[in-house]
């Protein structure tokens, strides 16, 4: 009957009554901020012709429809001192761990997708939709291999007049560490831990693609489906978005910009501690500190 | 040097963009991870003797280094069936840096002590049943202990011991609140 939210001393993320992520609130003020999964479904082409290619190994087409994998989430919250945690279970084939540490700045999206099921005879390409408030008026920016960021504009290109046949899959670019719209007053960014392909599809909106399986050839070259298994079953994939909303940067705050906060982020993400486990049965506790350890 | 040049080539194949992208057949992408797991292997002799020069080659310092293949899906052999670790955390970042630590263990009341002795505070996260469902997932891991390294030097380290105890009313750690 409570409406669940966790959070720190710096920010609180909460959730609807249907278990979705619905807002956060950062310097005591709340922003409408959802997170769902959605796929595509892959278009089927004869291969014959340049503008009839299936959606495969090569090319991201869906066939234009995108569908909400559920209308109601499943929720566990566990809270401690340390972290709090919401479980998300969106159906059996995708959930989540939604972390928010004690003195971070970030929220922590675990997510874990697969099999995706084929049973029906379509081919899905799955993402992680967020939707904010962020007055982004078609703008976005993505890394360049981890380098500058480059800004894009949906439906747009640099140097030449765009008419594009297919909106969705030609807004995509790749994303290696990070994708971001910022309205001048307020900012949201996604970091990744791996390359995926991401967008901006609508203001205030940023994806990314988390998984895809599908049934047929693109005939770019490979001469199969992306149709990967692991004892006999579908990929399962698991993998982590960091999220941080906050003010736009502000060049007279003494305190760092929200975009070098995120740089810190990024650098932790890429080049984590290196964890070293040693069984100490055979020693005790008095000889762990008596030594040089 | 044969070990670190298996390596170097299996890391040349893999500069082709199909080691990353899925464009490959299913026998290719097979066979990159069987030469990526060999090289990895082979390279662990060279990991092991590295540690064990800079553990000062005492004999109890001296380990049988493995990888904990199945951390992405919150299981590690070692820290679900050994009831005292040292768990060392290396900084590769050229500015001090902190990590939240979550180590895959069976439930139980558990001390985290930094090098001094002080207990560092901890609690125990019960792994999802998403994870704990998976059909290959082979652990008897049902809870990630979690604690704060704080304060880890650049390219330096920080160390902990990591103790399963009988449990204590006032134990300073246990298994976090849980709501439906």
């Amino acid at each position: 009957e409570d409406n669940v939210s966790i959070g720190n001393d710096l920010l609180t993320v909460h959730f609807d009554e249907n278990g979705f992520m619905s807002s956060i609130t950062v310097d005591g003020a709340t922003h409408p901020l959802k997170q769902n999964f959605l796929f595509y479904e892959g278009a089927y082409g004869n291969n014959e012709e340049f503008r009839n290619r299936s959606s495969g190994a090569y090319i991201f087409r869906p066939n234009g429809t995108e569908k909400a994998v559920t209308e109601v989430v499943e929720l566990q919250v566990v809270k401690s001192e340390l972290v709090q945690v919401v479980h998300q279970i969106f159906n059996e084939w995708i959930s989540q761990v939604i972390r928010v540490y004690a003195g971070k700045d970030h929220v922590e999206l675990e997510w874990l997708v697969g099999p995706i099921p084929i049973d029906d005879g379509t081919g899905k390409e799955i993402v992680s939709r967020f939707e904010s408030d962020v007055a982004s008026e078609g703008v976005f920016w993505t890394d360049s291999n981890g380098r500058e960021m480059l800004r894009r504009v949906r439906n747009k290109r640099e140097t030449w007049n765009l008419d594009l046949a297919e909106p969705i899959s030609g807004n995509y670019y790749p994303v290696t560490s990070k994708i971001v719209i910022d309205d001048g007053r307020n900012r949201l960014a996604l970091l990744n831990d791996r390359a995926q392909g991401g967008s901006s599809l609508q203001d205030g909106q940023l994806e990314l693609m988390v998984h895809r399986r599908l049934l047929r050839d693109d005939r770019f070259g490979v001469g199969e489906a992306l149709n990967e298994t692991q004892y006999g079953d579908g990929l399962v994939a698991r993998g982590k978005i960091f999220l941080m909303f906050g003010q736009s940067s502000n060049s007279t705050s003494q305190s760092p910009t929200q975009a070098a906060k995120e740089r810190f982020l990024q650098n932790k993400i890429h080049l984590p501690s290196w964890v070293f486990i040693a069984p100490a049965n055979e020693f005790s506790l008095e000889a762990y500190m008596s030594q040089d350890n | 040097e044969d070990h670190l040049t298996a390596l170097r080539d299996a890391m040349g194949v893999m500069q082709h963009h199909d080691a990353i992208t899925g464009t490959e057949k299913q026998h290719v992408a097979d066979d990159y991870a069987r030469m990526l797991y060999e090289a990895f292997e082979a390279c662990s002799a060279n990991t092991r003797s590295a540690l064990n020069q800079l553990s000062g080659e005492r004999d109890s310092f001296k380990f049988d280094w493995t990888y904990c293949k199945e951390a992405n899906v919150s299981a590690c052999a070692l820290t679900e069936n050994s009831d005292n670790n040292v768990v060392l955390l290396y900084n590769p970042l050229g500015h001090s840096s902190d990590d939240f630590v979550r180590l895959p263990v069976k439930e139980g009341h558990y001390v985290v002590r930094n090098d001094r002795g002080q207990t560092v505070p901890s609690t125990l996260i019960s792994i999802p049943s998403s994870v704990l469902d998976l059909p290959f997932r082979n652990s008897a891991a049902t809870h990630e202990l979690v604690f704060h390294a704080e304060s880890i030097a650049p390219v330096g380290y920080r160390s902990f011991y990591v103790s399963k105890e009988e449990e204590h009313k006032d134990a300073s750690s246990g298994i976090a609140t849980i709501r439906q």
